[in-house]
C-alpha cells in the first residue's frame, strides 16, 4: 500500500553535502526528516557505498529520489543461502 | 573438507602447494549464518599475533562471548539485523541467537570450508572420514552473520560489508544470492565493487538454479562467480527389487539398517489420498498403507530429508527417493532419519515400471559406505547455475567451478545435520551440496594465492584461478554434465574446474584495474548516478569516446552476435566482425607464448594478432587483438571455442562462447 513502510537503501553522492553540514550523518537525518515525520533509519554506509538505509513509503522514497544529492533509492532486496 | 584437498592437489602429502607463512596474514570474511566457534575447525594452535592491521571485533551475544568464542584463528565475528528485524520483526530469541553463533549450520561450513584448521578423525556418523581442513588452513577467518531464519537482507549485507572492508579482510565469501538485477541496485555487486577497489577478492556462489539456462546471481564482472561439481566420492546404497534387478543410489543414512528380507514396498502416490502424495509432503501418505514398508518419494517442492521424515512419521521403514527430469541422474546425498536412499531419474523409472507390473512388489537397500576413486570427475552438478549472463551477455559467467557436492565441513550444535526440527543428532561435521560449498573452496585457495602473490590485484588473482582451470579430464574428453550426460559447456563451467596448483605459478594474468571497471559501466550505458551507486564516484562517460564491454580485459570471452535480419538468404548470409583487446602480463619468467584457437563450429572464424608474444620480463604487458568472424546463425544458436597462450611450461586458457541474438 502507498502507506506501508519497506526499507530502502538510499546512496547519495557524499562530495554534494551542502555546506551547511558538517557531519554526513546530520545531512543524511535532515534528509529523511525533509521526507518523513517518522521515517526511522537503519544504517549509515560510509566504506563499500555512502548513504543510508531506511523505513520508507513508497512516496517517501519517490520524495528522497528527487533530493540534490541523491544518487539512488533501492528498494531492499532479500537474498537467499545457496 | 575430507577428500577435497586431494582432489584438488593441495594435500600436505602431495608436497606439491605448501602453505607460506604469509598466508597467516590473509583474512578471509565470510558472510554467511553465522558461526559455531567451539568446532575444531577454529583451533588457533600454532597462530601467531593478530595482524597489526586488523581492525575487526568478536562482538558478543547472550551465547557467544569473545573470551571464548574468537582467538587468533577465528578473529572477527559480528552480526547484522537491523534489516531483518525492521522487515520480519525481531529476532525469535527462542529459535536463533542474536549474536554472531550459527544455530543453522551453512555459516560454519562454508568457512571451515574455505580456512578452517585440521582436525583429525572427521566424519559424519562415519561417512567421509579423514582429517578435514580448510582450504586455507593457515588463513585466518572472520565471520559476519547476515542471514537469519527469514532470508539475507540487503541492507544488512551492506553494511557487513561495510565493516568487513574497514575491518581488513583480504578476501570476502558470499555463499548468497538474490537473483537477477542491474548491478546498481544489488547490494552484493556495490559492496563488492568498494572492496575489489580496495585489493580484496570478492568469490560468490553462482546459484542452485540449474540446468536451467540463464539462471545465475552475482554476476558483476569484478566478482568471481564459482558453478559447483562432484569430487572423486560417492556414498552409494544398492537396492535389489523382487524382479532380481539391481540398481545404485546413494545415502547417508546411518542407523539400524533394514532386515535381510526384502520388505514390501510401495510408490507413494498410490498410498496417498492427496492429487500431490507421490511428492511425501506432510501429512499425505495414509499410515495404514505405509505400516513397515519401502515407499519410493519423488524429488521436488519440499525438502528431500523432509520426505524421509514423513515417510517415518507415517509408519514407513525405508524410502527411495527418485529424482524427476528436472534433476536427471544427479544424486544428493542426505543423512537421512530413517533408511533412505536417493536415486536417479532413470533408475526412479524402471523402479516405478517394477511397482506398477508387479501385484506384490518387494525390495531392499544396503548402504555401501564412502567409496572413493569414482570416475568420471569432476561433474557438473545438474542444480549448478548456467549461462548465458543475463544481466551482461557480452560477460562470461560463471567464471569457474569447484567441489560443491557431497561436501563435509564443520556443522553446528545447534541442528542436526538434516536440520530438521525433529533431528536430535548432533554432528561435529555435515555433508552438504551446493554452490555454497563450492564458492568457499575458491575464496579459500584465493587467500592461499594471496598469501603467495601479495602485490597481485584481486583480478590478477581471479585471472590465475580461471586461465589455468581444466575443461577436460586427463584423457582429453570434455567434463561433463551431470544433467544431459554430455559434454559441458563454457555457458556452464566457464574456465572450468579450479586448478590451484596451476594457479599458483599461472605465467600470464589478464590485469583490470577499478578504472576499467568503471568504463564497463559505461559501455552498459549507466548514468553518472548510477555509476555513482555502483561505485562512490563522480565519474561521467566521456561523450567523445566509444566505450566497449569487449574492451574490459576479461580472462574470458562472450561473444553475442545479432541474428541478420535483412537479406533474401536469411540467416547464414551475413558476415560479422567483432575484435577485443586484450593484455597480459607477465607474472612467470621471460618467455616467448604462442597462441592457439580452436572453433567448435565451421560457420565461426578466430584469428588472433600477434600470434606470438614474447616477455622479456616481470610485470611487462603486451596486448593482442583477436577477431571473431561468424556467418549469421538463427536466433538463439550457440557455440564455443578457446584460445589458449603458452610458452610450452604455462598454459593460459580462455574459453570462447558464442550466441546469435
Amino acid at each position: 500500500g502507498k502507506t506501508s513502510k519497506k526499507t530502502y537503501i538510499v546512496h547519495v553522492s557524499k562530495s554534494q553535502m551542502p555546506a551547511e553540514f558538517v557531519e554526513h550523518s546530520h545531512w543524511y537525518d535532515a534528509s529523511l526528516q525533509a521526507v518523513s515525520d517518522s521515517a526511522e533509519m537503519l544504517y549509515t554506509y560510509d566504506t563499500v557505498t555512502h548513504g543510508f538505509s531506511a523505513r520508507l513509503t513508497p512516496a517517501e522514497a519517490e520524495a528522497l529520489a528527487a533530493r540534490a544529492g541523491v544518487l539512488a533509492v533501492v528498494p531492499e532486496t532479500r537474498y537467499h543461502l545457496h | 573438507t575430507t577428500r577435497t584437498p586431494e582432489f584438488l592437489g593441495i594435500s600436505h602429502e602431495s608436497g606439491l602447494f605448501p602453505e607460506s607463512e604469509s598466508v597467516t596474514d590473509v583474512v578471509v570474511g565470510v558472510l554467511d549464518t553465522g558461526v559455531w566457534p567451539e568446532r575444531k575447525s577454529y583451533d588457533d594452535t600454532g597462530f601467531g599475533p593478530v595482524p597489526a592491521t586488523w581492525k575487526g571485533a568478536c562482538e558478543e551475544g547472550k551465547d557467544f562471548k569473545a573470551a571464548t568464542a574468537c582467538n587468533r584463528k577465528l578473529i572477527g565475528a559480528r552480526f547484522f539485523c537491523k534489516g531483518y528485524e525492521a522487515s520480519m520483526g525481531p529476532v525469535d530469541e527462542s529459535r536463533e541467537s542474536r549474536s554472531p553463533r550459527d544455530g543453522d549450520g551453512h555459516g560454519t561450513h562454508t568457512s571451515s570450508t574455505a580456512a578452517g584448521n585440521f582436525v583429525q578423525d572427521a566424519s559424519l556418523l562415519g561417512y567421509a572420514s579423514g582429517t578435514a581442513r580448510g582450504m586455507a588452513t593457515r588463513a585466518r577467518i572472520a565471520v559476519y552473520k547476515v542471514c537469519w531464519t527469514g532470508g539475507c537482507f540487503s541492507s544488512d549485507i551492506l553494511a557487513a560489508l561495510d565493516k568487513a572492508v574497514d575491518d581488513g579482510v583480504n578476501v570476502l565469501s558470499l555463499s548468497l544470492g538474490g537473483g537477477q538485477s542491474d548491478y546498481f541496485r544489488d547490494g552484493v555487486a556495490i559492496g563488492a565493487f568498494a572492496a575489489m577497489e580496495k585489493g580484496i577478492l570478492v568469490s560468490c556462489s553462482a546459484g542452485n538454479a540449474g540446468p536451467g539456462t540463464a539462471s545465475l546471481s552475482n554476476v558483476a564482472p569484478w566478482i568471481t562467480t564459482v558453478g559447483a561439481g562432484t569430487i572423486d566420492r560417492d556414498f552409494p546404497a544398492y537396492i535389489t527389487l523382487g524382479n532380481g534387478m539391481n540398481y545404485t543410489g546413494v545415502s547417508l543414512y546411518s542407523g539400524k539398517p533394514l532386515p535381510d528380507e526384502k520388505l514390501h514396498f510401495v510408490y507413494a502416490g498410490n498410498v496417498t489420498n492427496s492429487t500431490n502424495g507421490n511428492l511425501c509432503m506432510s501429512g499425505t501418505l495414509i499410515p495404514e498403507k505405509v505400516a513397515g514398508k519401502i515407499v519410493l518419494c519423488d524429488r521436488g517442492i519440499n525438502a528431500r530429508v523432509q520426505k524421509g521424515a514423513v515417510v517415518k512419521e507415517a509408519g514407513g521403514a525405508g524410502m527411495i527417493l527418485s529424482n524427476t527430469a528436472a534433476n536427471g541422474e544427479e544424486l544428493v546425498a542426505d543423512a537421512h532419519l530413517l533408511p533412505a536412499t536417493a536415486v536417479g531419474e532413470k533408475t526412479g523409472n524402471a523402479i516405478k515400471s517394477y511397482l506398477s507390473s508387479e501385484q506384490n512388489p518387494v525390495a531392499s537397500i544396503i548402504f555401501g559406505g564412502t567409496k572413493v576413486g569414482v570416475e568420471p570427475s569432476p561433474v557438473l552438478a545438474a542444480f549448478s547455475s548456467r549461462g548465458p549472463n543475463a544481466i551482461t551477455p557480452a560477460i562470461l559467467k560463471p567464471d569457474l567451478i569447484a567441489p560443491g557436492v557431497n561436501i563435509l565441513a564443520g556443522w553446528t550444535g545447534a541442528a542436526g545435520p538434516t536440520g530438521l526440527a525433529v533431528d536430535t543428532r548432533r554432528t561435529e561435521f555435515n555433508i552438504i551440496s551446493g554452490t555454497s560449498m563450492s564458492c568457499p573452496h575458491v575464496s579459500g585457495l584465493a587467500a592461499l594465492l594471496k598469501g603467495s602473490h601479495p602485490d597481485w590485484s584481486p583480478a590478477a588473482i581471479k585471472s590465475a584461478l580461471m586461465t589455468t582451470a581444466y575443461s577436460s579430464y586427463k584423457g582429453g574428453k570434455p567434463l561433463l554434465d551431470v544433467s544431459t550426460g554430455m559434454a559441458a559447456t563454457p555457458f556452464d563451467v566457464g574456465s572450468g574446474h579450479v586448478d590451484p596448483v596451476q594457479a599458483l605459478d599461472p605465467g600470464l594474468v589478464y590485469d583490470i584495474t577499478p578504472d576499467d571497471y568503471i568504463g564497463f559501466l559505461c559501455a552498459i550505458g549507466y548514468t553518472p548516478l548510477q555509476i555513482g551507486a555502483v561505485s562512490k564516484r563522480n565519474a561521467s562517460c566521456d561523450s567523445g569516446k566509444k566505450y566497449s564491454v569487449s574492451d574490459l580485459n576479461y580472462p574470458s570471452f562472450s561473444v553475442p552476435f545479432e541474428t541478420a535480419t535483412t537479406g533474401a538468404g536469411g540467416a547464414g548470409s551475413t558476415t560479422t566482425i567483432v575484435k577485443h583487446v586484450r593484455t597480459l602480463t607477465n607474472v612467470g619468467t621471460p618467455g616467448s607464448y604462442r597462441a592457439t584457437v580452436t572453433a567448435a563450429a565451421e560457420y565461426v572464424k578466430v584469428t588472433v594478432e600477434p600470434a606470438e608474444l614474447s616477455f622479456k620480463q616481470v610485470g611487462e604487458t603486451l596486448s593482442y587483438t583477436v577477431s571473431f568472424t561468424a556467418v549469421s546463425q538463427p536466433s538463439g544458436t550457440s557455440s564455443f571455442g578457446s584460445l589458449v597462450w603458452s610458452d610450452g611450461k604455462h598454459v593460459v586458457a580462455s574459453p570462447i562462447a558464442f550466441t546469435w541474438t
